[in-house]
């Protein structure tokens, strides 16, 4: 564990709470992409599988714990609690065009052609580009409220400070995990172009909105 | 370098 790695899964807790609290408070999930949270609670179910398996900490469980029942909360808030206020027509990504390469390529690349190790490598893949269907809706309703962009920051700057993390262990463990490195890359890429409306716009007080 | 595929990181 290194400050990277920490921060890291403070950063992506946060974006976690930061969503759920949203929803809850404003009693409703308007601009928010249930496709995109439904591919996350896909991701933390294939990925955490080994929760069934092998103990590696305290930390490390109670952390997944905490994810996957977020995520599931989070799902349950958007389609059953406040599925009135789901912003359904401008959520028209197509996940398919995602999930079925997604399946193939960690079919296709994985570590070890075992059950648990395509799901977790299945699991790496789809993370990087879950974000799409939210990003997406985003670029269609042109706007995004603000609490929603303090979400998506909090949530790409987990990957972006995940790199480092891997640049540490590579230095300092001899650690060096391409798939995740390589996914993580792609996944903070993805946010990059909002990295900058961020910075440009939401830290200075202004509301995000994209030019018609 | 162990291959016991157990990952550590979340």
């Amino acid at each position: 564990m290194n400050v990277f790695r920490l921060t890291g899964d403070l950063s992506h807790l946060a974006a976690i709470i930061i969503l759920l609290l949203k929803i809850w408070k404003s009693r409703s999930c308007a601009g928010i992409s249930g496709k995109s949270q439904i591919l996350f609670a896909v991701v933390f179910t294939t990925r955490y599988l080994d929760l069934l398996t092998s103990f590696i900490s305290l930390y490390n469980t109670s952390m997944k714990l905490i994810y996957i029942g977020c995520a599931y909360a989070t799902v349950y808030l958007i389609y059953m609690k406040f599925r009135a206020t789901y912003d359904g027509n401008h959520d028209s990504f197509r996940v398919e065009f995602l999930v079925v390469p997604v399946g193939g390529l960690a079919v296709l690349i994985n570590h070890n052609f075992s059950l648990m190790e395509i799901l977790w490598t299945f699991s790496i893949y789809l993370e990087s580009v879950a974000i799409l269907p939210q990003l997406f809706m985003i670029s269609k309703t042109g706007e995004a409220e603000t609490i929603t962009t303090h979400y998506l920051f909090c949530l790409g700057l987990y990957r972006a400070l995940y790199l480092l993390n891997w640049i540490w262990r590579y230095y300092f463990e001899g650690f060096l995990d391409m798939i995740a490195i390589l996914a993580g890359l792609v996944q903070t890429i993805l946010y990059c172009d909002f990295f900058y409306l961020y910075v440009t716009k939401v830290l200075k007080g202004k509301k995000l909105s994209l030019p018609a | 370098d162990s291959d016991d595929d157990e990952h550590d990181e979340l």
